[in-house]
């Protein structure tokens, strides 16, 4: 099963 | 005090065009360096940041950083009475609760700004952008994801679907190639991604800004699909890959 994460887990916050 | 000119309209509403899928609202951070924005969709699985310089209009004028938040559907509704060499005209006042000319409501969006590092993918390819753009509307047909194989020899589109799979071998064209039609590849080492093509196809709306697309990868971060403008710099699409489980 393939799973998607969210992009904001990748960069940090400004 | 924020005014912007531009003489071809066609240029922002090729912008707008190529974004508006991908977003609804979006705020538009205008400084003295130029105009940027940058949003997730709804999903908060793709991303997209633009830039258009201020030498990319004809007139550019900032006084204070000023953010505008807008419906991107009533901006491409506006702008489709410009014809595309008609000039527009942006002027904010710093009420900063509508933009005249078009009279068009603004809005206060919170969105989180995130820092994006530029450099240090593991594998880089340039290839037209007409013909990423087809590939991915072809593999669209057959499946939801793709692989995305980059090697020193090419670029790899693997799909797989409910009765049959596509693959597609790019290979790397040789220094001479026309731009147009040249495929280069800079690699650190082999990268492979499983990506939504539906948030790819999405992406491919900008291939009218640009000839050439750059597909930046590194295993286990967002890919990075960028048109460059002649002159209005770049937009960028950020896409989380698929994990197995």
């Amino acid at each position: 099963k393939q799973k998607q994460q969210v992009i904001s887990r990748f960069f940090a916050s400004k | 005090m924020l005014e912007l000119r531009l003489t071809r309209a066609g240029l922002l509403k090729k912008v707008l065009e190529s974004i508006r899928d991908l977003v609804t609202d979006a705020n538009f951070d205008c400084a003295a360096t130029g105009c940027s924005l940058q949003a997730m969709d709804s999903s908060r699985v793709a991303m997209l940041s633009l830039l258009l310089r201020p030498d990319g209009f004809e007139h550019y004028r900032c006084d204070r950083n000023i953010s505008m938040g807008m419906n991107l559907a009533n901006m491409a509704r506006m702008l489709r009475c410009a014809s595309d060499d008609d000039t527009v005209t942006i002027n904010a006042d710093d009420a900063q609760d509508k933009i005249s000319d078009y009279e068009m409501k603004l809005m206060h969006i919170t969105s989180e700004n995130l820092e994006i590092p530029e450099a240090g993918y593991e594998a880089i390819v340039k290839m037209p952008a007409s013909l990423f753009a087809r590939i991915c509307k072809d593999l669209g047909t057959i499946g939801d994801t793709v692989m995305i194989s980059v090697t020193k020899e090419g670029i790899q589109f693997f799909t797989r679907g409910d009765i049959r799979t596509a693959n597609i071998f790019c290979r790397k064209t040789t220094p001479v190639a026309k731009e147009k039609e040249a495929i280069s590849i800079e690699m650190e080492k082999p990268v492979s991604l499983t990506l939504a093509l539906r948030y790819l196809i999405s992406f491919t709306k900008a291939t009218p800004l640009a000839k050439q697309v750059t597909i930046s990868m590194s295993y286990g971060r967002p890919i990075v699909v960028e048109y460059k403008m002649e002159i209005m710099d770049h937009i960028r699409f950020y896409l989380v890959p698929k994990v197995e489980e």
